[in-house]
């Protein structure tokens, strides 16, 4: 690994959630957890924890991460994973 | 704002019949509009919450006030968040009106004000285009996501999609896009799939890179994607020649010359610095003009492809006295509206060269631009915009994109007062309204019609109030000719969709083209979406159908995009109207036949569906080479349920 690998922010989307509509505050705490066990067995809780910028848990599952590109490549493929992209600007019309 | 309700016959000079949608649908009473967007200006009078009653219970969004304290929402601006964590992980730290839903941009009032905004009287940019300016839904209610600070990321327009489908909005307006990139990764594609799954119609913006062909974004079928035409009323400022030539550009420029005075007229290369290129001075970039040969002078400007109001400020820092901005061939034909901050008139491609000519020609060039007047009832109109996206589609080119068009080019409506009317730093006036166009002007025209649709009809689909508005749209202009483009010729489905928006009409369209989420579920799977991967996001397991044919998704416009020999198509329409039977008419586009089976449907109750056949066969080998263009239309005599054919032979 070069000492300092370029990171970049990504979207990682994982699909719906399991739970249903009606969920609590602690539930969407859970579901932040979820992401970080996810993300932390590719990275380690801890930097998983760290990296994460937006844990999406309402209706859309997923979170926002900055991650080196080796690291997204090899979550991508993760059954688990729809699509794994970069976090990139778009244009006011 | 204050005319484009007019030219889409929802009023007729500001008078509201009782046939119009906005009676009928109260107005978008008990919708609730969300805008994802660069904020919001709260004290706009647009977002007034005067004679509106208690927000509805449904609602569970917050308002988010971030570092600024003295941001407010009422009974009217139920709701705004913020989102800039993806946004700062690009662009490094921000300035502090980041943490902040207020808008400081004006794009997003202007965007939700156009789609929900509240009748306010009086409203104006410098005193043009004067008149009550209102949404579409002016009784909505309305809610900002601020996603977009220094530019737009998808982890907020994700972030700022999931908020908003869980605070409970009914219509989600989306003016912003990008690159045509796969649906699953495309945050505004991801966002709208989830909001659609919930109910929610999402409307977006086609995109401003017209006028070339398969340059439209936002593709995905459960998206609404809008075009932008313009709309009976222009700001005609005439540029006057000394050898008695003139033409008609547009201009919202406060300031005048003085009557009858002719001034001495300069191209911009001509009055280069010494230290500028030529090139860089015709387009009046900053730094690139020398005041000792403008001064005194109307500089001719050439627009390029970028920013067109700072030139003005950049002629008026030089000390020119006016300044006309002609067209490049690259930037389209259309000429806008723009609130110059000195006497200006953009004029289009051919008049921008017959003046170049003039002042390369003559000794002593002179011109005068008159002051720009508020001009109604113009013709033709509309006329498609040339920097509006044009398909196909280049991901799914089987599903015909834009899918419909509206007014988006100098749309008057709110703006923040925390910018100039030209966004640019140096403009220190504050306008409560300006002009802008772009197809992000566009889309909340149709926003605002999705609301009172969804007022009027609370459990059609999301699908079906997509084919209320498609299939009820116009081709034809208000001379009763094909929809043109801005270089007066007959323009396409690929600019248009299925047409002009009819909200009148839309509110009753007879019969629709519904699609469940299944149907969505059956797409992908038709794109190649495995079953493991469907199953991510279908909540429950879903089974690919294996009869999955994308030419037979349930969408209101038929697109074949490689017509190899003949293929038959099927659509079911559910009638929404009265029992009645239906006859089906088509307009064969070049070298293709059609038939209809069956070429009648006899409704008998609301509800009912009913499923029939296209078959098109290529006719003469090399007739269809390129795209023909046709129409199928369903009748009962009352209802005309319009849909176009696009088809490409292999």
């Amino acid at each position: 690994r070069p000492t300092f690998a370029i990171q970049k922010s990504y979207v990682v989307y994982l699909g719906v959630h399991s739970h249903g509509p009606e969920v609590s505050s602690i539930d969407f705490d859970q579901v932040t957890e979820s992401h970080y066990d996810f993300l932390g067995s590719f990275l380690g809780r801890k930097k998983a924890k760290d990296v994460v910028f937006y844990s999406y848990t309402r209706h859309i599952n997923g979170f926002a991460a900055t991650l080196e590109e080796e690291e997204a490549a090899e979550i991508a493929k993760h059954p688990k994973v729809v699509s794994v992209f970069l976090n990139k600007r778009r244009k006011l019309h | 704002t204050t005319r484009s309700w007019d030219f889409l016959r929802l009023e007729d000079d500001g008078v509201i019949h009782s046939s119009s949608i906005w009676k009928k649908a109260r107005f978008g009473e008990d919708t609730i509009i969300g805008n994802l967007d660069t904020g919001v200006w709260p004290r706009s009078k647009s977002f007034s919450d005067e004679e509106m009653g208690p927000i509805p219970s449904k609602w569970k969004g917050i308002c988010q006030k971030g570092g600024d304290a003295s941001f407010r929402c009422n009974r009217k601006l139920i709701g705004a968040r913020y989102f800039n964590k993806g946004s700062a992980a690009i662009a490094g730290p921000f300035n502090s009106s980041y943490d902040s839903p207020l808008d400081t941009e004006g794009h997003g009032s202007h965007t939700l004000s156009t789609a929900g905004g509240n009748f306010v009287a009086g409203a104006n940019v410098f005193g043009f285009g004067n008149g009550t300016a209102k949404g579409g839904s002016p009784k909505a209610r309305v809610a900002a996501y601020k996603v977009c600070g220094s530019g737009c990321f998808d982890a907020d327009i994700l972030a700022g999609f999931d908020f908003a489908i869980h605070d409970g909005v009914d219509v989600l307006s989306v003016s912003l896009g990008g690159d045509a990139d796969p649906f699953f990764k495309d945050s505004v594609a991801i966002g709208s799939f989830h909001a659609v799954k919930n109910g929610i119609v999402v409307i977006c913006s086609a995109g401003n890179s017209g006028p070339d062909d398969a340059t439209v974004s936002n593709l995905a079928p459960w998206q609404i994607t809008v075009g932008a035409s313009t709309m009976d009323r222009q700001f005609p400022s005439y540029v006057n020649l000394g050898n008695k030539m003139s033409f008609q550009g547009e201009s919202l420029s406060t300031k005048a010359l003085p009557p009858n005075k002719f001034f001495p007229l300069i191209g911009a290369a001509h009055a280069k610095a010494a230290n500028a290129s030529a090139e860089d001075a015709l387009l009046c970039k900053a730094g690139t003009l020398d005041p000792r040969k403008v001064k005194g002078k109307i500089l001719v400007c050439l627009r390029g492809i970028t920013a067109r109001v700072d030139k003005g400020q950049q002629a008026a820092l030089a000390g020119a006295v006016g300044m006309v901005l002609a067209n490049n061939d690259l930037s389209g034909n259309e000429i806008i509206a723009d609130p110059h901050v000195l006497p200006a008139s953009h004029i289009n491609y051919a008049d921008g060269v017959a003046v170049f000519n003039y002042v390369n020609s003559t000794r002593s060039p002179m011109a005068y631009i008159t002051r720009p007047k508020t001009q109604l009832n113009t013709k033709p109109a509309p006329f498609m915009a040339a920097f509006s996206s044009k398909g196909p589609n280049t991901i799914t080119p089987e599903i015909l994109k834009p899918d419909i068009t509206a007014p988006g080019v100098s749309v008057i409506a709110a703006y923040t007062e925390a910018q100039g009317p030209t966004d640019e730093d140096f403009d220190n006036r504050r306008v409560l309204f300006n002009s802008v166009s772009g197809t992000s002007m566009s889309c909340p025209h149709v926003s605002g019609i999705v609301g009172l649709l969804k007022t009027l009809h609370p459990n059609w689909s999301p699908a079906a109030i997509r084919s209320a508005i498609m299939t009820s749209a116009r081709t034809r202009d208000n001379v009763v000719e094909p929809i043109t483009t801005s270089f007066y010729k007959k323009a396409t489905p690929f600019s248009y969709g299925a047409g002009h928006v009819q909200p009148n009409r839309a509110m009753d369209p007879g019969l629709v083209y519904d699609l469940t989420v299944n149907d969505y579920l059956n797409f992908l799977c038709a794109l190649g979406y495995n079953q493991t991967q469907i199953a991510l996001f279908s909540e429950r397991p879903y089974t690919c159908s294996k009869h999955t044919s994308l030419a037979n998704f349930n969408y209101p416009s038929i697109t074949v995009p490689k017509l190899n020999g003949s293929i038959t198509v099927t659509r079911t329409v559910k009638n929404v109207g009265s029992p009645g039977t239906y006859r089906a008419h088509v307009k064969k586009p070049a070298g293709i036949s059609i038939s209809v089976k069956p070429g009648s449907l006899k409704f008998e109750k609301i509800g009912e569906e009913k499923t029939f056949k296209l078959t098109l066969k290529v006719k003469e080998a090399n007739a269809a080479r390129d795209y023909v263009f046709g129409g199928l239309t369903w009748s009962d005599g009352k209802h005309y349920v319009r849909s176009p054919i696009v088809v490409k032979a292999a």
